[in-house]
Parts: structure tokens; sequence; C-alpha cells
């Protein structure tokens, strides 16, 4: 897994061709909304479990 | 015949006149535990047709006299309904006899799938004819298989096991974490850490996670002798590959609307899962379906 490969699935999946670049006061912003990390939390015990089978 | 803009349109059968056989095999303990199926091999008997059972045009054009045979893994459901999966199909010729193997590798991953205790093999082989419509020939009648009984077992439908011992033919687990991969090591998933906070395109809007092991797939896997390789040469050299892969959620921060919002995506395949020696050009099992 390259960063190249890494950079372009996350693209991929958010429809952008370049990495956004955010303004001084967006990216100051650390708070993540409690309903955005119970999903990323579940997403993450989901994928412990959920495997894609391939070559 | 519901839709408004179709005439019903009504249809004809032409004919199916299938001559069907049920091959039954009890599988269990016929694969050894641990071993990797390379190919399965149904072989049936096709008896010879006396030449004088033949009609004039026939024996006059023996390459037109040929009917496919089609082989199909059955599957009987806890419903009591079945179902049929296509595993191999191929035309003969009405004047050959002998031996012909058909590919049933397919049916027997479907089999291995199934939640014990297993029913056995049932594999559904019917012979139709080369083509259906107005004058179409039926040689397919005169195609006949031996079957179970026959005179000393001459004959009798065979299925052909080729097995690899993972034992010695599959990867590792994970690799030893204090003995560097060389060239001699054995297929094993390393860890390799990817860390999202170095990356300098990444700052600022990949919020979670700082980094993840992602793994990989390093060393070797031992090649199968060559008196194996030569009985399968549509399969490339056993090499130490993925074979199961795990998604990465991660939380990024995205402008909408002139203020950024922190979202979630999934990205496949992300992580190594498990890694295995894998044949390039062997078949990729196909899942089970309900």
């Amino acid at each position: 897994l390259s960063e190249e490969q890494l950079r372009d699935s996350l693209l991929q999946q958010l429809h952008l061709s370049e990495p956004p670049v955010l303004d001084q006061a967006a990216a100051e912003e650390p708070a993540i909304p409690a309903h955005v990390r119970a999903r990323y939390v579940a997403l993450l015990q989901q994928s412990h479990g959920d495997h894609s089978r391939g070559k | 015949r519901f839709s408004q803009s179709f005439r019903e349109v009504a249809g004809r059968l032409l004919a199916s006149e299938a001559n069907t056989h049920l091959l039954v095999f009890g599988m269990e303990q016929r694969l050894p535990p641990d071993s990797e199926l390379v190919q399965a091999t149904l072989r049936l008997f096709q008896e010879p047709v006396p030449r004088a059972a033949l009609p004039r045009p026939e024996r006059q054009s023996p390459r037109s006299a040929r009917a496919q045979v089609t082989v199909e893994w059955l599957r009987l459901r806890d419903d009591g309904s079945n179902r049929t999966s296509l595993v191999d199909s191929r035309l003969v010729s009405v004047h050959e006899s002998g031996w012909k193997a058909f590919d049933v590798t397919e049916a027997v991953n479907f089999w291995q799938q199934l939640s014990r205790p297993r029913q056995p093999l049932l594999l559904q082989v019917s012979v139709q004819r080369e083509r259906l419509g107005p004058g179409a020939p039926s040689a397919h009648k005169r195609v006949r298989f031996a079957g179970q009984g026959a005179p000393g077992g001459r004959g009798e439908p065979q299925l052909e096991l080729h097995t690899l011992d993972l034992k010695d033919y599959g990867a590792r687990d994970d690799c030893d974490p204090e003995a560097p991969a060389t060239e001699g090591t054995r297929c094993c998933r390393r860890e390799m850490y990817i860390d999202l906070q170095g990356m300098k395109w990444a700052e600022d809007w990949v919020l979670e996670p700082p980094g993840f092991l992602a793994y990989e797939c390093v060393g070797t896997c031992q090649q199968p002798p060559e008196s194996l390789t030569s009985q399968w040469p549509y399969l490339g050299p056993r090499q130490c590959v993925a074979s199961e892969m795990a998604s990465l959620p991660v939380i990024v921060s995205v402008q909408e609307g002139g203020r950024s919002r922190p979202r979630v995506v999934s990205l496949p395949n992300m992580r190594v899962q498990k890694c295995s020696c894998a044949s390039d050009g062997a078949l990729v099992p196909r899942s089970l379906e309900p």
C-alpha cells in the first residue's frame, strides 16, 4: 500500500480530484460531533469482522 | 405481460428432451483437512454407439452428430427446493467413445461452503440437442454414459480430486517480528504502519485515525513439483498475496457551504487480514448464494 494509493482511494471516495485546502479557521475546528464519532467507531468494529475475499 | 409498452409474446417450447443423470458422491473425509483444492475432474465413460444404430445422414457426416453435455451442481435447500449452478458444458461427438473429462472444481468449492453436516455432492449431467429448432438433429439421444454397477466397475463415473497440503504449500500467519524477512522466508503477514500524520497531503483534513496498521504479505511460496504443474499448464507459480482485506474508516474534514464538516468515509481494501499462497489463473471461488 503506497501513499499515492491511499490518497487516491480517499479522494475517489469523496469524489475529489485534489486534497482539499481548508482555510485556517476551518482547520482549527477540532471538535468531532458525537454522532460522527459513533459512526466511525461502528464502522471500525464492523471492518474487523467483515472481510472481503479476493485472490 | 405486465408492461404497457410491450405486446404479449407467446413463447413456444421447442424441445428440451434432456437425458438427465444424477450423480451422488459421498464427500465427507475425501478432502483432507488443511488442504487446498486445485482441481476436481468428473470423468464419464461414453459408451460406443453401434454403427448400425446411426441413421444414414450421421454415418455420412459424422461431424454433424453432436450433443451438448452439461454438468450442474444440485443443491437441496432446507425449504425443500432445489437450486442448480452450471459448472461445465461441452459438445461431444456421438461417434466417439471413451472417457470424457469435465471440470467440476467449482461444484466442489460450492459444496465446501455448505454448513455441516453436508449433503453429498450432487452433480446433474444432462445430454441435450446441440441446438434447438426445426430440423435439429436428435443425435443426443444416442449419447450414453456408463453408470454405476457396470461389470467389473469398468467405466463407472469417477471424481478426481487434486489437492495441495497447505502445511507445505500454504502461507504462515503473521511473520516473526524478531526475524527480518529474507528470500527464504515463508509467506506471512508483516506489520506495516501507515503514518497518516506524517503525510503532507493529509495534514489538517484527515482527522482520524492518525495512522493504522495496514500489514503486507512478504516471503515466498513452495512450488508444486514439475510433475504436477505440467497437469495444469494454465496455472502460474504460487505467489504470496493478500487473500482477505478489510476496509478502513476515516474521519475527514470537508468544506461545505463555507464551513468545514467532519465526515466519515470507509476506504475499501486498506488492511490485509490474511496472506495466502495462490496461483495466477486459479479459480477464484464464487460465494454460495442463499
